[in-house]
């Protein structure tokens, strides 16, 4: 596995978004996944809607009823690929423009530009998590973003941040092994995660985590995608 | 008998902050993120929350010595109004981990 990573420098990622005030950073991660992995196998950056998410996915988990993706209300990655595999695919952005409330589904299957075909849950396991990040593309993940309302850039590495409480979305896109954590005494190597907050959030619009420590519950959601052009 | 209303004998715990440097910067964080409040009471519970969103980040500076942490777009919402309105991953029995779909085998990743 490289020392360093970030799918950003290999043109997979598209620029940082902004959700606005409607809790669907769940639909941010997902096309950010849904945008990587259709890179990865095509080559094309496309970047794609979340509002068709927003408005038209109701799916719920099928262990846990009351976990059902509820637009502005929030959502889980896993059910939304649920919902993209029977719906059928995903329409490009421009196509189905983010408003940042819930409206009256709008799908168009003529419209859709990228399929999924499948999903899978990564093994909670740091390691599998970075080399399935290299192989697959930028993933999805969950985390406890407690630290980040007052988060403006640096190695985040808190001493005490609990790993149940996920309550965001966001976008596994690199890592870097030179991030300096004094309370460590050490170049902790760090985790690049893409965030829906816009560009003038954090470092511009990225949130850096020190890896090797299960660190805010980030290893516990991690989820990859593979897709498919819709012919 | 004497009226028995209960009378508030205490002052309020947060200090007055108006004209106070945390309203000076308070006014700073408005214009740098273009925020405006359409009553005076609205100003001034902002305040009051910017108030403690300044003493939250300088604990979670304590806390997490090796990022930044400082005023955000978001330091004049409670922590229950920035969670209801920017996060959204909603909360889940989540067991041994991933909660729909399979899991992904293990990759070989020695050498």
């Amino acid at each position: 596995l490289p020392k360093d990573f970030d799918w950003r420098e290999k043109g997979a990622v598209t620029e940082v978004k902004d959700q606005g005030a409607c809790g669907s950073c769940w639909a941010f991660s997902t096309t950010g996944a849904v945008e990587g992995a259709n890179f990865v196998s095509t080559g094309k950056l496309v970047s794609l809607s979340e509002q068709q998410l927003v408005d038209c996915d109701k799916a719920c988990d099928p262990k846990d009823k009351k976990a059902c993706d509820n637009g502005c209300g929030g959502g889980l990655m896993t059910n939304a690929y649920e919902y993209l595999e029977k719906a059928g695919g995903l329409e490009e952005e421009k196509s189905y423009p983010y408003t940042g409330k819930r409206g009256h589904c709008k799908f168009d299957p003529k419209k859709v530009a990228v399929k999924v075909l499948n999903f899978t849950n990564i093994p909670l396991d740091e390691d599998q998590i970075t080399a399935r990040l290299v192989q697959h593309g930028p993933l999805s993940v969950g985390i406890n973003a407690v630290f980040m309302q007052t988060y403006i850039g640096g190695v985040s590495c808190p001493l005490i941040c609990s790993k149940k409480r996920l309550n965001h979305g966001v976008l596994l896109v690199g890592y870097g092994s030179k991030g300096f954590s004094i309370l460590r005494l050490s170049n902790k190597p760090y985790w690049i995660i893409k965030n829906s907050w816009g560009k003038k959030w954090g470092d511009n619009g990225y949130y850096k985590l020190c890896r090797g420590h299960d660190m805010c519950g980030i290893n516990s959601m991690a989820s990859a995608v593979l897709t498919q052009v819709s012919s | 008998l004497e009226d028995l209303t209960i009378r508030q004998v205490t002052e309020d715990r947060l200090p007055n902050l108006l004209g106070t440097h945390t309203e000076r910067k308070f006014r700073v964080f408005m214009s740098d993120y273009g925020k405006s409040y359409s009553t005076r009471e609205e100003y001034i519970h902002r305040l009051g929350i910017f108030a403690k969103n300044v003493l939250k980040a300088a604990e979670h500076q304590m806390m997490d010595p090796t990022a930044v942490h400082g005023v955000t777009q978001f330091s004049d919402l409670t922590e229950e109004e920035f969670k209801r309105m920017y996060t959204g991953v909603v909360d889940v029995d989540r067991g041994h981990g991933g909660v729909v779909g399979a899991e992904a085998p293990q990759l070989d990743i020695k050498g």
